[in-house]
């Protein structure tokens, strides 16, 4: 009985993750091996394609998911890159300005502005991941924006991992492919954003998740009883052993295998820290260097007091 | 903390409702 309690639960998590993340890693993979025909991806690898790509995606029909369309009213509306679908796909670049006058610089401003306004979009959509983890919605309200505010910014890394491989990144919902020498070519510090992103996946992505596993995962870093205050701890301590012991039941049957692969998830959330505290003092760095510097409201909460 | 918090807290409360971001 505890086993089928574990299995069902690891079925409600992933059914709440393909209700709520429109771009799973199966369908990640299936654009960037190759495998969905004339569909695929328009690829940005210097400035010149980067506002082709921003014509290619003001030309393409949108597919809005049908759980999406109630919230469209949060992706659209404004110009540019953003008007299809904001910025890198679970983007946490947090930037506006990239830099001076002029046309080139004009793109790349909307660039960075969609990535923001898609990151805001993403927190949505992993808080609802959040609340849709059993007995999440219980937990003491202030416990909750805890565990929101210094789970998210690592549950948003997990999950561009299945949109990059070792040469760039999906972003606007699979439709464009945007390359890591041309993220790298962008001027200081920029072109530090995402490196240490594209380094932590390559290394993750062998681990070969599939989207079931990632659900399981997503929730365990979620419920994380050690985040600076927090009120009542015992309780998320009980609920994320309660998901760890799905997560290990389901690595088994889905990995027979891959020998340690539950021990070796877990030291990724160690990594993921690490990640977390050099973008966030990445991103105060940008504060203090870019005069037209403005992070949106919900990202600056966060990052707030983070690290 | 949700008063410093408005947006996440708002988010926390609201159902799938949009949100004005």
């Amino acid at each position: 009985p505890e086993a089928a309690d574990l299995r069902a639960l690891a079925r409600h998590l992933y059914e709440a993750y393909l209700k709520y993340f429109p771009l799973t890693k199966a369908k990640a993979r299936a654009i960037l091996s190759g495998k969905t025909g004339d569909n695929a991806p328009f690829v940005i690898h210097d400035m010149k394609s980067l506002m082709e790509g921003e014509q290619f995606i003001n030309c393409r029909q949108i597919p809005i998911l049908e759980h999406q369309q109630q919230t469209s009213a949060l992706t659209l509306g404004h110009g540019g890159i953003t008007a299809a679908h904001p910025g890198s796909e679970y983007g946490i670049m947090g930037m506006t300005s990239i830099g001076d006058q002029g046309p080139t610089d004009a793109v790349e401003l909307r660039f960075f502005q969609s990535c923001q306004s898609r990151s805001a979009e993403a927190v949505r959509e992993v808080t609802e991941f959040a609340k849709s983890i059993p007995g999440f919605i219980n937990l003491d309200l202030n416990d909750q924006v805890t565990l929101l505010k210094y789970g998210v910014i690592e549950v948003l890394i997990i999950m561009m991992s299945p949109l990059m491989n070792k040469d760039g990144t999906l972003i606007s919902y699979g439709q464009i492919f945007m390359t890591r020498e041309f993220l790298k070519s962008l001027r200081k510090p920029f072109c530090q954003m995402m490196e240490p992103k594209f380094e932590f996946s390559v290394k993750f992505n062998t681990l070969e998740l599939d989207d079931s596993d990632m659900a399981l995962f997503l929730a365990v870093i979620i419920l994380s009883g050690d985040r600076p205050g927090l009120l009542n701890v015992k309780p998320i301590e009980q609920l994320q052993e309660t998901v760890l012991h799905s997560l290990e039941l389901q690595l088994k049957l889905s990995h027979p295998d891959s020998l340690q692969l539950f021990a070796k998830l877990l030291q990724k959330m160690t990594d993921l820290r690490q990640i977390v505290t050099d973008h966030v003092h990445l991103i105060q760095l940008l504060k203090k260097t870019e005069v037209d510097m403005c992070l949106h409201p919900l990202l600056q909460e966060i990052m707030k007091d983070l690290y | 903390l949700k008063e410093k918090h408005k947006i996440l807290h708002q988010l926390l409360q609201n159902s799938t409702s949009p949100v004005d971001l």
